[in-house]
């Protein structure tokens, strides 16, 4: 099971720019 | 001009829909100490995508309420304490709900607009990249 924090950093991550 | 540049400083969604934009100003905010506003902006972005349906949803929720509403942080200052109530029910009662955040996130995105971006814009950090 993935920890609290790894979720919260997954679901940041999937909401940054990810091309210029 | 439509360099990224030009649309940095056109709003602050634009700033942040730009990859080296969203980079350069979290550098900002971390040396401001309000690192934490960015990536809730973000968090919420995440979470609004995420389905509903798969059990990592409410946990997520209950992560972002802990670590960005319920704590003593730049978010959970800068928010409505009626919209940290709402968020608080909901985790509470399990009432999951795509809009959830909504609302702290424009109190949060109003701050950062009103705020860090227009510090940021004449900061040292920005002139030296420009």
């Amino acid at each position: 099971i993935d920890s609290e924090d790894d979720l919260l950093q997954e679901c940041i991550s999937s909401a940054m720019p990810k091309k210029k | 001009p439509d360099s990224p540049l030009a649309r940095w400083t056109k709003s602050l969604h634009s700033l942040l829909g730009d990859q080296d934009g969203a980079r350069l100003f979290r550098v900002f905010l971390e040396r401001e100490r309000c690192a934490d506003a960015l990536d809730f902006w973000f968090a919420c972005n995440g979470f609004r995508q995420m389905d509903l349906k798969d059990g990592k949803t409410l946990r997520v929720a209950k992560a972002i309420y802990k670590r960005y509403v319920e704590a003593d942080g730049v978010v959970g200052r800068r928010l409505k304490p009626a919209t940290k109530t709402f968020i608080r029910d909901n985790v509470k009662r399990q009432q999951i709900d795509s809009a959830m955040f909504d609302q702290a996130q424009t109190e949060i995105q109003t701050s950062m607009e009103e705020n860090a971006y227009q510090t940021f814009l004449q900061s040292d950090i920005y002139l030296e990249y420009v």
